[in-house]
């Protein structure tokens, strides 16, 4: 049968830097045919497919509706793939092969990550899960 | 077929669009 795909509206116009990335433009409509945890969406806009930031986009049907896991502030063990230096205020640097403990996965692919003291947004592209949760 | 998706990390969301999180 006919599969449905969930439709979203673009929030901000996107210039992609990549080939297999789409060009947004606020308000068009795209839909979505894979939602990858790493904030890279793949989407359908009339003829063009391709990969778009899921930040940019919002669900059409249900604007309310949050489709993201709650935090989970115990902390789920995470080793870094690859090292990230912050560039928002929010987000923190670490280097590769560090563990860190994922607090909130969020749709956008940038989590919530907690090192010691620390705590800010990391790309969940550079992070691996090492199956085990924090021992408290 | 779907291509592998880009090897660099999504944008973060423009401020303006940032979503509030509480």
């Amino acid at each position: 049968g006919p599969i449905m795909l969930e439709t979203y509206r673009v929030i901000a116009d996107y210039s992609k830097t990549s080939k297999y990335e789409l060009n947004l433009k606020a308000g068009d409509l795209v839909d979505i045919v894979e939602k990858s945890s790493n904030g890279w969406w793949f989407c359908q806009c009339e003829t063009q497919r391709g990969w778009a930031p899921a930040s940019y986009l919002e669900p059409l049907d249900q604007p309310e509706e949050s489709e993201e896991e709650e935090p989970n502030y115990a902390g789920e063990l995470y080793k870094t793939t690859k090292a990230y230096k912050a560039v928002e205020e929010d987000e923190i640097s670490l280097e590769v092969g560090e563990i860190v403990e994922v607090i909130h996965k969020l749709l956008d692919g940038w989590w919530v990550v907690r090192k010691g003291e620390e705590t800010g947004h990391y790309p969940s592209m550079f992070l691996w899960s090492t199956g085990e949760r924090k021992e408290v | 077929s779907i291509k592998q998706p880009p090897q660099n990390p999504p944008p973060r969301p423009p401020p303006e669009m940032r979503r509030k999180r509480t």
